[in-house]
């Protein structure tokens, strides 16, 4: 029985040809730095949860992806984080929604299902668990970085366009 | 949105998923990634997936749980069941992809956009990387 690795980066309207040179490199390079982080530990017989975790870890951290260092901004200009992992050796579960302040989202939601009773945290609540189970704490201005912001002021600059109806950035 | 799944040598499966969500998000609006079977699903009678894409299709279609219970109930084959969720997906107006893998290793995406950012490497595949539709 041998190991397999499967990552993403987000669906979307990404063409030839019209994603820039950089953003194209950016991104490659950022999927190949969490498929290696992930199959470090698949090539030393770890576990595909501690893999899927290490993977995502990495694509937290890079800008280049919507999530924790490369999230975008609520209208309201804040950065809120959505995380889920699962293990399918017992079902076992653990999510978070809407925390503000945890660097690496993914580790509170394995710290949920590791180590509370419950599947789902959200918001203060999460966020308070987070600081309480001493996991990394990263303040907005961490994840706060200059395009994101220029999407939001252009989304906001179209009164007609509700948030969702253009699905435009995220 | 970003994602990954696996398989180990052991044979068990694990999925994870994280994002920030919508620009512009407001009300306190939550997508699929964190809740477990809509975005996010594990199972080691089925398989391990992580969806990206419009969250509020995946929520409604119960995607993530929907697949693996095809492929545990129906016994269904991963290439068949894949393409009836894309195409399920776009049925309801959703747009976006997943990636998934069974405990066998058979590991695939798929995905209703003109791109989705992707990788996959196995104990005997080199590490493969693509952003467009026609990679």
């Amino acid at each position: 029985m041998g190991w397999t690795l499967m990552i993403h980066g987000g669906a979307g309207s990404m063409r030839r040809g019209q994603l820039a040179e950089a953003d194209d490199a950016a991104g490659r390079a950022g999927l190949s730095a969490a498929l290696e982080a992930g199959a470090a530990i698949l090539r030393d017989g770890g576990s595909a949860l501690d893999a899927v975790e290490a993977a995502v870890k990495v694509l937290e951290d890079d800008p280049a992806f919507n999530a924790g260092r490369g999230s975008v901004f609520t209208w309201d200009g804040r950065i809120e984080c959505d995380a889920a992992i699962m293990d399918g050796r017992d079902r076992n579960a653990g999510a978070v929604a809407g925390v503000t302040a945890t660097r690496h989202p993914v580790s509170l939601a394995r710290e949920v299902m590791a180590n509370s009773a419950h599947v789902l945290l959200s918001a203060a609540g999460a966020d308070a668990f987070s600081k309480e189970h001493g996991l990394e704490q990263a303040d907005q201005a961490w994840f706060a970085i200059p395009e994101r912001r220029r999407q939001l002021d252009e989304m906001k600059a179209r009164p007609e366009g509700a948030f969702d109806s253009g699905m435009k950035y995220g | 949105t970003v994602g990954a799944v696996a398989v180990d040598e052991a044979g068990h499966v694990a999925a994870a998923t994280s994002t920030g969500g919508l620009t512009a998000k407001r009300w306190g609006r939550i997508g699929d990634s964190p809740l477990i079977g809509a975005g996010t699903y594990a199972d080691d009678r089925a398989a391990a997936i992580s969806c990206t894409g419009s969250g509020e299709h995946f929520i409604r279609l119960g995607l993530a749980h929907e697949l693996c219970a095809r492929l545990r109930l129906c016994g269904d084959e991963l290439s068949i069941v894949e393409q009836d969720l894309i195409a399920e997906l776009g049925r309801i107006g959703g747009k976006g992809g997943f990636i998934a893998v069974t405990p066998e290793g058979d590991a695939r995406w798929a995905f209703n956009t003109p791109g989705m950012y992707r990788g996959r490497v196995s104990h005997d595949l080199e590490a493969q990387i693509a952003i467009f539709g026609d990679e």
